[in-house]
This record gives structure tokens, C-alpha cells and sequence, in this order.
């Protein structure tokens, strides 16, 4: 099946998010 | 609006960050403290960004992040059966890098850097200690060797760790279980 992986720039990018 | 602004990012698992503090007047499993769930990136970061830094926690005390569902121990029956890669940091380790090193860790599992291998990951646990802090990440099958040799090689080369400086092993808990003393368990696995 799918897995929803996240690179480290994508949760890094996140971090602040509102 | 755009809708990436209104919706959460989800995981694909829940995860629980858990805080132990070694009060000695208490039994091991009452210090040991759920502090909260997670499934979404948002709430992961909301999550980090409000807990005090590794670094800065008293010596004896722990971080642990498992999968919804598993407690940090190794009784546990997604953990009996399985071990960790333990890495002891250097005096150096702990003051420059402790944080950033969980901090990776934990991207590592919430964002299934392991692939296929991910479903073996049971948690990681940060122990802070005089005598040289602890980064271990704990898997659940002592048996998928392939499995826990690829989650090793991922974890150093995530982490950064410099190949033939730094050997990291991997222990099973049921060799952990029965050590006496601070003899280290042997390890099963090497990277």
C-alpha cells in the first residue's frame, strides 16, 4: 500500500507554519 | 485561502512522546509519563517546539517517542521480541550535538525515512545521564535482519556519523534484560 513519507525539508518547513 | 494553509499534513502513524524522570521513591512505571499524541506534522512541531530542549532536561531523565499504542519499555509486546541501535555519545556529542541528533531522530520516524523498513520501527528513546547520554532507536523483530541493518546504515547516514570512526550497534532487549551491572549487552549488529 501507499505510505506518506515526509523528506526532511518538508517537515523543516512545517516547523513554523500557523 | 489556499487549502495546504487549512489542512493538516497527517502521518502515517500516531505517535506518543513520553517524559521519565527518575524519582526514586516511585516504582520505574509511574515515572514514566505520557505527555501527548500526535498524527499530523502541525501537531508534531506544535508538540516539539513547546517541550524543553534534550540538552537542557536533568541528568536521569528521558524522552521516549513510540508508536501509538507501544510503551517505552521493553516488556512491551511490540518491543520484547525486537532491540535497538543504541549510540553512547561522547562528552563532545552531548554538549554540541545532542539536540539536533534527537531532533533528526525524530524526523526520521515521523516521516518514515525507512521505507518499507518503517513498519519495524517501534520508537526512539533519549536518555540523559552524567555518565554520557543515550540515543537509541528501537525496532520490534530481532529476526528481520535485513531490516535492521538497512534501518542502521539509514540512521548514521542521517545522523551524519562519519563511517569508520563511529561503529554504532545494535542490542536486543532480551540480551539487555538479563545484564548485570553496566556490562553493555554484546551486539548483534554493527554499522
Amino acid at each position: 500500500g501507499t505510505r506518506i513519507i515526509y523528506e526532511r525539508h518538508e517537515l523543516l518547513q512545517l516547523r513554523n507554519s500557523p | 485561502i489556499s487549502p495546504e494553509l487549512l489542512i493538516k499534513h497527517p502521518l502515517q502513524n500516531s505517535w506518543t512522546l513520553w517524559f521519565y524522570k527518575n524519582d526514586k521513591q516511585k516504582q520505574w512505571e509511574e515515572n514514566q509519563r505520557e505527555i501527548s499524541t500526535f498524527d499530523t506534522v502541525e501537531d508534531f512541531w506544535a508538540l516539539y517546539n513547546h517541550i524543553e530542549a534534550a540538552s537542557r532536561l536533568q541528568s536521569g531523565c528521558d524522552y521516549s517517542l513510540f508508536k501509538a499504542g507501544i510503551k517505552p519499555m521493553w516488556e512491551d509486546t511490540k518491543n520484547k521480541s525486537g532491540g535497538r541501535w543504541l549510540i553512547n555519545l561522547t562528552r563532545q556529542q552531548c554538549i554540541n550535538d545532542l539536540d539536533s541528533y534527537w531532533l533528526e531522530t525524530l524526523l526520521c520516524l515521523v516521516g518514515e525515512a525507512f521505507d518499507e523498513q518503517s513498519d519495524d520501527i517501534c520508537g526512539t528513546v533519549v536518555q540523559i545521564r552524567t555518565k554520557g547520554d543515550k540515543l537509541a532507536v528501537w525496532t520490534g523483530d530481532l529476526r528481520n535482519n535485513d531490516g535492521i541493518l538497512k534501518i542502521g546504515m539509514k540512521y548514521k547516514e542521517r545522523l551524519g556519523l562519519p563511517n569508520k570512526v563511529c561503529v554504532m550497534g545494535y542490542q536486543a532487549h532480551a540480551d539487555s534484560m538479563v545484564i548485570c551491572g553496566s556490562m553493555p549487552a554484546q551486539n548483534r549488529f554493527t554499522v
